[in-house]
């Protein structure tokens, strides 16, 4: 894995093959789970970081849930690398106490029909009976508000929520890993672009309970973010920085009593959108990283 | 494959509640096919819309009759989608079998 281009997009297959390299280099540290299967049946692989132990508190970051931000799925590749890579004593420290799971391609199908017939593809590739188009929005199927205003129940739509929540296999998979662990301590859900950090709630505008340390942990983590390159963030609950928009992950995540639940929207210089240059991968990774860095670290700092 | 020729972004910032709200309504046109990169948030918030050619016109008509202004973010998508492909390709050539 030193040889591979972190400084350029790349297929499933590549993305696929460079995380097995990365496994079979790092055997103490690193290992390949399949938490399950996608609609056309593809495998869907999560990534774990861990000194031994058994159950121990978990940090999970997944990359690509809408497949075309492509800028997400290069930037989990390069937080991998990172990640077995980084001599810092604050990461070192991370995994003395802590796993890490990363799910770098988390909408498999999606990601594969980007590169093949739509680069604008957004959604899973799922039919359900009954409707026109192709795909569910795979960040509005989760059992967190589900159906409430802030997604679409057309199924050509892009925000469409599907038929009932956990319909779509990818999320469905997440939620049976969550459950099943049950010691996750932080959720991190990276997608792009438009920089904010964001915390729970999206479906409704009633507060988090935890809402004063969220918002200063974003703020931490943006100061940190912002200090590389000057990208600049805005910060805050999804309803109150964005829009309504119910049936999210981390809304789920929240709920499901993991406190440390946030969303990336990364960098876009406001020229290219979706199509961000590859030159800027490693630059949005690497101030992303940083605000990564705050947000474990205060995580290990705070179990519960 | 899909393609993007002659589709734009278009870049609208919203600077008051009317042209908001007129923004939102594109929402609801669907025969238009517009794409929201960045959907409508609050005002000084860019809204991103990747319009198809055919819309190009009758969505830039509607616009500049509502007093509604508008940049282009990209002039034509298909040619930065062009370049990404062209750009894997070229790196690909060059990287090493492990």
């Amino acid at each position: 894995t030193s040889t591979f281009d972190y400084t350029s997009y790349h297929t499933l297959e590549e993305i696929y093959a460079f995380m097995d390299l990365l496994v079979a280099e790092n055997p103490n540290l690193v290992s390949k789970l399949e938490i399950g299967h996608t609609t056309e049946n593809r495998p869907i692989y999560v990534l774990k970081f861990s000194k031994g132990g058994t159950n121990r508190p978990a940090i999970w970051i997944d990359t690509g849930i809408h497949s075309r931000e492509w800028v997400t799925q290069a930037s989990g590749v390069w937080f991998a690398k990172k990640i077995v890579q980084e001599q810092d004593q604050g990461l070192a420290n991370i995994l003395d106490q802590m796993d890490i799971f990363l799910e770098i391609v988390t909408n498999p199908d999606g990601f594969a029909f980007t590169h093949t017939s739509n680069r604008m593809w957004r959604k899973t590739r799922s039919k359900h009976s009954g409707s026109l188009c192709v795909g569910v929005d795979p960040n509005r199927n989760w059992d967190a508000g589900f159906g409430g205003s802030g997604a679409s129940s057309n199924p050509c739509s892009e925000t469409y929520r599907g038929p009932y929540a956990n319909s779509e296999p990818e999320v469905k998979a997440i939620v049976d890993f969550v459950k099943n662990h049950g010691n996750i301590k932080a959720f991190i859900s990276i997608h792009s672009y438009s920089q904010l950090l964001l915390y729970p709630y999206g479906y409704t505008t009633t507060a988090v309970p935890d809402k004063e340390e969220l918002h200063q942990v974003a703020k931490e983590a943006v100061a940190a973010l912002s200090s590389l390159y000057g990208t600049n963030y805005k910060y805050g609950s999804i309803i109150t920085t964005i829009y309504q928009a119910s049936g999210g992950t981390i809304d789920w995540t929240y709920n499901q009593g993991i406190k440390y639940s946030f969303t990336f929207e990364l960098r876009d210089t406001g020229r290219y959108g979706f199509l961000l240059p590859a030159s800027q991968i490693v630059p949005t990774a690497q101030e992303t990283w940083k605000a990564l860095e705050v947000i474990m670290a205060h995580t290990r700092g705070h179990l519960y | 494959t899909e393609n993007f020729v002659g589709h734009q972004v278009l870049r609208i910032v919203p600077s008051s509640d009317a042209e908001l709200q007129k923004v939102r309504e594109l929402q609801e046109l669907e025969h238009l096919e517009l794409d929201f990169w960045l959907s409508p948030r609050g005002l000084g918030d860019p809204v991103d819309i990747r319009v198809p050619f055919p819309s190009l016109q009758p969505l830039k008509a509607h616009l500049e009759a509502n007093g509604v202004p508008y940049s282009i973010m990209i002039e034509d998508v298909q040619a930065l989608v062009d370049l990404e492909q062209m750009q894997m390709l070229r790196r690909r050539r060059f990287v090493p079998r492990s």
